[in-house]
């Protein structure tokens, strides 16, 4: 995945 | 979660903290570079607008709240509160000169054009040059007051710790964000300087001065 859709990293 | 995000992140946190507290108790934000802290407001203010649009978890909205109130309570001291003890004289690094081409670039070069996209693009450009005013205040005062250091060290700290955790979820995950990942290497180098100085002066209990 290029990056992860949900921003889950503050 | 890995063990590198969360230190990373509770060496944020603790770095927000021993800043906020520093200038609570002494009442006094001598040495502190406000511009860098109203960075640091507008970093999290743009980056954390998903807080009204989507849940992630109690502790992704409880750090963001945090990091927030922090944020703004810090400029609060500093600017309002306690503005007779700002060193205006040496805070003279031109902002403007951060926030625009950050501000183009993230217009440029992200992910997907979006207003929070682009703001969180924003938001991470900006973060990894925020505290060069504070760097430049230190260089222009010559030293920083230990506690001060401290902060600058957990700061520097968290974002290092944030690339091992990249290499971690790509090793592990197949995750990686390149615009996060570039941006978060330029931040950790802006810090070698300091941190050279952190571990040779501060750390054998001298005082950090410059020129070194």
């Amino acid at each position: 995945a290029f990056r992860q859709m949900e921003k889950d990293e503050l | 979660m890995n063990i590198f995000r969360l230190t990373g992140d509770l060496s944020h946190l603790a770095a927000i903290i021993i800043l906020l507290l520093k200038i609570w108790k002494s009442r006094s934000c001598a040495g502190i570079s406000g511009k860098s802290q109203v960075l640091f407001a507008l970093v999290f203010t743009t980056r954390y607008l998903d807080l009204l649009t989507s849940f992630i978890s109690l502790y992704n909205t409880t750090m963001k709240v945090i990091y927030i109130g922090c944020s703004y309570a810090t400029v609060y001291l500093i600017y309002m509160k306690l503005k007779a003890t700002y060193d205006g004289n040496h805070d003279t690094f031109r902002v403007e000169f951060l926030i625009v081409p950050v501000g183009g670039l993230a217009f440029l070069v992200n992910h997907d054009f979006s207003p929070l996209e682009i703001l969180w693009t924003f938001s991470i450009y900006l973060e990894s040059v925020a505290i060069l005013p504070q760097l430049f205040m230190i260089s222009k005062t010559g030293e920083a007051e230990t506690i001060t250091t401290h902060y600058l060290f957990f700061l520097g700290l968290y974002r290092a710790l944030y690339l091992i955790n990249w290499i971690w979820r790509f090793y592990f995950e197949g995750f990686f964000d390149m615009i996060a990942i570039v941006a978060g290497v330029v931040q950790t180098i802006l810090y070698c300087d300091f941190f050279y100085l952190y571990v040779t002066k501060v750390l054998k209990g001298k005082k950090l001065s410059l020129p070194a």
